[in-house]
């Protein structure tokens, strides 16, 4: 369902130029659950950022359900992002305005949903991550971990075939943490492709492979024990 | 240097009110290293805002250096949160105009340091994080884990008294965090006192003690095997 060739990306300010992605090459076939490490800086979520076709490579070919991404009109890349991709952010990029549930109820704006279904499905997504009590609350008056459950929620809750999240349990204890890896392994069984960035070993462990990054490019991949 | 009798904390919109510290009590004294761990959501942030001035009790008594801090002038609050108190916030708080070197000057503003002498110590503490080679980059040129670092850099520029810690190893690799780690070791020993709020075990042992948190309240206080 991925296929990435060669893929670089440069960022240029002025005489400054970062090489972030250094020729990075994989496939990653449908259903399949798969983690991403590396160290900071090593271009984890610039890749992810491509992958979610919230960026373009700089040179490369990134091929998303046989397509060209890069050939792609900018109505195809829009039902792209809001029907087939869900993001969780590194820094959630929820809007400050917006009490959670119409947060989590964005993604489906586009879609034929209907508004009383769309608030239905996003409190049923926000009991699913332990937020029911706080549903009339804007995201400034919540602790890091729910602000970080928001964010995971509204990635999943229109139910999309590939969920990118980008170290989604960065602020949350261990036992949140085992809830939503939990959560993740469900919709994995239910056939979803599920990509995410982490630093801690023990999150990597639910995925299949994981694929290890190291300035630009990818050291190594490893296939995990079966659970 | 820090005592903390029946603090409260509630936070009322219109009707709601959410309990967020319901009478946390206990006593840090100078040069201790004392970790804070609970779930997402248990009070962590809201008793680091409250310990390093930036936020008020609803009830309780909070005396820092022997001093009621209730009781403070705004000038005596400005000079302790600028002079003795660095802070390393759960969500970086950087400012998006200023490339990193200034974010870490910042702190160093409003003291008698001479701005040459200022930027000099900020590319020093920036290099301690190992980003000497970002230094005319703003904060969204930068990964997750290093604008992490550029905020523990600008705590620590000023060589507070009490260094308050939420999260800081929350977006980066496990080598990363060693180094971090080892540098908040080094300036215990050399004489500052720490608090670190994280919800990483391994981090937790670099501390001397660990108060664990529930729902508001210290569930227990765990001393640490000395390394
Ligand atoms: N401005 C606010 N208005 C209402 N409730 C708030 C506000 N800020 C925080 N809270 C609530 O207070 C409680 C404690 O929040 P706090 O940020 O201290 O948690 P935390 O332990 O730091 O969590 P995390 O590990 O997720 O960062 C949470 O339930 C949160 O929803
Ligand atoms: N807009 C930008 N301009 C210049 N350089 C950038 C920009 N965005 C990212 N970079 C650089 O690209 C490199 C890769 O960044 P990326 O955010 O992908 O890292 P990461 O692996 O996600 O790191 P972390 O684990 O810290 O989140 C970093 O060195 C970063 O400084
Ligand atoms: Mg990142
Ligand atoms: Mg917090």
């Amino acid at each position: 369902i991925i296929e990435l060739e060669a893929l670089r990306k440069e960022y240029r300010s002025g005489e400054i130029s970062v090489a972030a992605l250094q020729g990075v090459s994989f496939a990653i076939a449908e259903n399949e659950f798969i983690a991403i490490m590396g160290p900071s800086g090593s271009g984890k979520s610039t890749l992810m950022n491509i992958l979610g076709c919230l960026d373009q490579p700089t040179s490369g070919r990134y091929r998303l359900g046989g397509r060209e991404v890069s050939s792609m009109s900018d109505d195809e890349l829009a039902a792209v992002r809001n029907r087939d991709i869900g993001f969780v952010f590194q820094s959630f990029h929820l809007l400050p305005r917006l009490n959670i549930v119409r947060n989590v109820m964005l993604p489906l704006k586009y879609s034929d949903i209907e508004p009383a279904e769309a608030r239905q499905r996003a409190c049923d997504m926000l009991a699913r991550v332990n937020l029911e009590n706080r549903l009339e609350h804007v995201p400034n008056e919540l602790s890091g971990g729910q602000r970080q459950r928001v964010a995971i929620a509204r990635a999943l809750v229109n139910r999309p075939k590939i969920i990118f999240a980008d170290e989604p349990t960065g602020n949350l204890d261990s036992k949140t943490s085992v809830e939503i890896m939990e959560l993740f392994t469900e919709l994995h069984r239910a056939g979803q492709t599920i990509i995410l960035v982490t630093h801690e070993p023990e999150i990597a462990e639910y995925a299949q492979k994981v694929i290890h990054m190291r300035d630009g490019q990818i050291e190594k991949v490893e296939v995990n024990a079966p659970r």
